[in-house]
C-alpha cells in the first residue's frame, strides 16, 4: 500500500484532536473524548443564544473538487431545512446518544486518535441554531 | 520540578457546527 499522509491538515481544527480540554457552558473541563450527549444539551439549556437542533444525515456524497472532502447533507431541526457542508473526510460529527462520527472513522482515529465511528445515513448529529430570531 | 504549561481551553459550541437558523413560523 502506498504510504498515506499523517499530517493533520490545516482546516482540521485543533480542539478535535484526542486530549484537548473543552469548556462546558457551566465552566466544566472535559476532554474532547470524554464529551457527552447531556454536556450538549446541559450548555445549550444554558445559552441565551444557542440551541441544540438535531441534524439527520440524508446524504453523503464524495467532493467533486478534492478526494479528501466529502459533501453531507442534513435535514435540520423541525422545518426539515435541508443543509449540506462540504468536510474533510476525517472531520467528526457528533452523533447523539452515539459520540463521534466521520465519514472515514479510521482516518479520523489515525489524524486525531479520537475514537470515532462511521458517520452514515440516517445519523441524527448534534447542531446548534439560535434560539430566537426576532 | 515540572513547569505549569498554559493548555488552550475550546469553548463546547467550537466542536458543533452550526447549520442553520431556526425559521420562524
Amino acid at each position: 500500500l502506498p504510504p498515506s499522509s499523517t499530517m493533520v491538515p490545516p482546516s482540521l481544527p485543533p480542539y478535535f484532536i484526542k486530549g484537548s480540554i473543552i469548556q462546558l457552558a457551566d465552566g466544566e473541563l472535559k476532554r474532547v473524548e470524554d464529551l457527552k450527549t447531556e454536556d450538549f444539551i446541559q450548555s445549550a439549556e444554558i445559552s441565551s443564544e444557542l440551541k441544540i437542533d438535531s441534524s439527520t444525515v440524508e446524504r453523503i456524497e464524495g467532493s467533486h473538487t478534492s478526494p479528501n472532502f466529502a459533501v453531507v447533507q442534513f435535514s435540520v431541526g423541525e422545518h426539515r431545512t435541508q443543509v449540506s457542508v462540504e468536510v474533510l473526510v476525517e472531520y467528526p460529527f457528533f452523533v447523539f446518544g452515539q459520540g463521534w462520527s466521520s465519514c472515514c472513522p479510521d482516518r479520523t482515529t489515525q489524524l486525531l486518535e479520537l475514537p470515532c465511528t462511521k458517520l452514515s445515513v440516517g445519523d441524527v448529529c448534534i447542531s446548534l441554531t439560535l434560539k430566537n430570531l426576532r | 520540578n515540572v513547569e505549569p504549561r498554559s493548555v488552550p481551553v475550546f469553548p463546547w459550541h467550537s466542536l458543533v457546527p452550526f447549520l442553520a437558523p431556526t425559521q420562524s413560523d
